[in-house]
């Protein structure tokens, strides 16, 4: 299938593909996902953010390019670059913001093999992928379709349900030999900025009992901090690295 | 079609349905569709639960009944009952509970259609759908198949990109003929057992703005609470009742 081809061609130069996924919706994904990309762009590498949360696309906003747009130059179509980092999403094809994404599987894998295939990414160090929850057609067709994935981060929260479903994505990704980076725990706890008591609001060690269960590394724990949600609200990943212990886990 | 068919005679027998969706994941959806259902069950009525976040299927554990398994009367399956509440959900389908739900678009639109065409549920007042985050196959399943939805339950945290999501979900009930109950915002704010102070973790006003935007009813300002949690991990769900005035919106 030429679509397949193209997509493949376009990863043949994209030296690392990292992909942030986790069975859970909520847990932080976006968030880990745009970090490390601005984590890696500091550090001068060339970076690349592709969104295939398709009904989700909360990357642009999160760093802070909702008006950037991908751009026609000659034949090709260019991602935008924001804060130094070439990122496609879904919410950069819609007319209005505020409409949904009303698409079927089939759908789905052929706009993830256009945003891989159709898009002049050009050379990149590392390209990110943000996942949506569960594992279904977005997962199968990148899983399916690309051999050479550097691997997995898979993001959970403390709480059992979390790990419930956490810990079908470490399974899936087993299944389609994928390797595992490793695990982050988000949401690890909250600290009083008042009186300074920890609250386990989530929880505790969910991240812990399923690095231990799958012999996987437990990479961070972040904690719930009002600077990192607000950060995202506006935008301003990079100001996020104000708090370097509790950032990016890489 | 006749597997559409048998669920749709399926539905005669129901006389309230209602839907409780989200663009975004992890705002509590399943928390509020499995006390919704409890607050039901409690005031008498014969309820139905049926979890349609097929990958994600949490309301099992929530409610209790981890071990409760779909039986065979004569020609019939019947759901299991935990907590006086009938129950499908695809964890309960599992050889392991650790394995993922691998499926594409068509076969979880067919798994949707099967769970309540080939499910024994009997006479209900109350059927609620307890959905996955997004617009895709799942929710298409439902729309698109039963015209007679009393409505559905939207539910959103306060930050700014949860409103993002959420705002499509609300375009997509509304593209969808389907009728909005109202909106929950849960998450709203931690106040600090040991100092009292009330922290907005998750920002403020999002279930506000986007009610005031859209015309709609803010049903519920859900407070982040421990006790929420721990009891949706322990599956003591009516155990929450006991604070009364944060629990089920309704
Ligand atoms: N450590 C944290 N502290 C506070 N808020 C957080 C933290 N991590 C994520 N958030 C917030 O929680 C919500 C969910 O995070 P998000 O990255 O969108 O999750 P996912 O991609 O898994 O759905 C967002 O509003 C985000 O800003
Ligand atoms: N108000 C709340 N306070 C504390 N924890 C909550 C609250 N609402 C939900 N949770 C927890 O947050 C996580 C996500 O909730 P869940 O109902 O699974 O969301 P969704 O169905 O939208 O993915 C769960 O671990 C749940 O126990
Ligand atoms: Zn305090």
């Amino acid at each position: 299938n030429a679509m397949i081809e193209k997509a493949q061609n376009t990863m043949k130069n994209i030296s690392h593909k990292i992909v942030v996924m986790s069975g859970k919706g909520g847990v932080g994904k976006s968030t880990v996902a745009v970090n490390l990309a601005v984590a890696l762009a500091l550090e001068g590498r060339k970076v690349g953010l592709l969104d295939i949360d398709l009904h989700g696309p909360d990357v642009v906003r999160m760093l802070g390019g909702n008006s950037a747009k991908p751009y026609q130059v000659g034949n090709d179509v260019l991602p935008p670059e924001i804060n130094g980092i070439k990122v496609i999403s879904t919410s950069q094809f819609l007319k209005d913001e505020t409409s949904p994404i009303v698409w079927r599987g089939p759908l789905k894998t052929s706009a993830i093999l256009e945003f891989l295939g159709d898009i002049a990414w050009g050379e990149l160090d590392y390209l990110i992928m943000d996942c949506p929850p569960g594992t279904g057609d977005e997962l199968l067709t990148v899983f399916q379709n690309f051999k050479d994935i550097d691997g997995t981060l898979i993001v959970t929260t403390p709480s059992v349900v979390s790990q419930d479903d956490v810990e079908k994505a470490i399974n899936f990704s087993k299944m389609m030999n994928v390797n595992i980076l490793g695990l982050v725990e988000n949401m690890s706890y909250f600290v009083c900025e008042k009186c300074g008591e920890k609250h386990y609001i989530f929880g505790q060690d969910g991240g812990k009992t399923l690095a231990e269960k799958y012999n996987l590394e437990l990479l961070q724990e972040i904690p719930i901090n009002k600077i990192i949600r607000s950060n995202m609200d506006k935008g301003q990943p990079a100001a996020y690295f104000g708090i370097p212990d509790t950032v990016a886990p890489f």
